[in-house]
């Protein structure tokens, strides 16, 4: 473990709760992609089994259970309890173009040929994704509650610091794992233009929206 | 340098 997977593991954290309050305390979902929160956590569901058959570390086991409990809080209050504030007609992303070609890469390019590890492998590839039908539906409504941006700034931020731990690893510990880099480039990339409006515009106090 | 998964990681 070192610095900057910490300050990743603590983002991601961050983020999670960031969302799951916003959604709390104002009680609606409005702006919120309710599949890229079906995709959050089956990513966890799928990557997280191993909760049940090896015990790495109480930091471990403890991170995993909230991100799973957290991710299908969320997917309930979005589909069952705030339902109504649910903006259906803007979160139109067609998620089977996901998740269909991640499963397949899934079995085409992993560490091990086995059920764990292609769990495992498509997990990481669709949590590269996962955040896509959010930032479409923010790209259709054209703007983004000021709180979802910062949800969405963590988010973004824990993978790119997950990067910087790679590239420590490799450097201090020749280890590197070709999967989860290329995945996490992926999806650190895919903020890029989230990141660009987030510092010129929120940071400044505006509010974010695209030119529709 | 080898390249492998780490259970360790999140």
């Amino acid at each position: 473990m070192n610095i900057f997977r910490l300050a990743g593991d603590v983002s991601h954290l961050v983020a999670i709760i960031i969302l799951l309050l916003k959604i709390w305390k104002t009680r609606s979902c409005a702006g919120i992609s309710g599949k890229s929160q079906i995709l959050f956590a089956s990513v966890f569901v799928t990557r997280y089994l191993d909760l049940f058959t090896i015990f790495i570390s109480l930091y471990n086991s403890s991170m995993k259970i909230i991100y799973i409990s957290c991710s299908i809080a969320t997917v309930y209050l979005v589909y069952f309890k705030f339902k109504a504030t649910y903006d259906g007609n803007h979160d139109t992303f067609r998620v089977e173009f996901l998740v269909v070609p991640v499963g397949g890469l899934s079995f085409l390019v992993n560490h091990d040929f086995s059920p764990m590890e292609i769990l495992w492998t498509f997990s990481i590839y669709l949590e590269s994704v996962a955040i896509l039908p959010q930032l479409f539906m923010i790209s259709k409504t054209g703007e983004a509650e000021t709180i979802t941006t910062h949800y969405l700034f963590f988010l973004g931020l824990y993978r790119g610091l997950y990067l910087i731990n790679w590239i420590w690893r490799y450097y201090f510990e020749g280890f590197f794992d070709l999967i989860a880099i290329v995945a996490g480039l992926v999806q650190t990339v895919l903020y890029c233009d989230f990141f660009y409006l987030y510092v010129t515009k929120v940071l400044k106090g505006k509010k974010l929206s695209l030119p529709a | 340098t080898s390249e492998e998964r780490d259970k360790d990681e999140l």
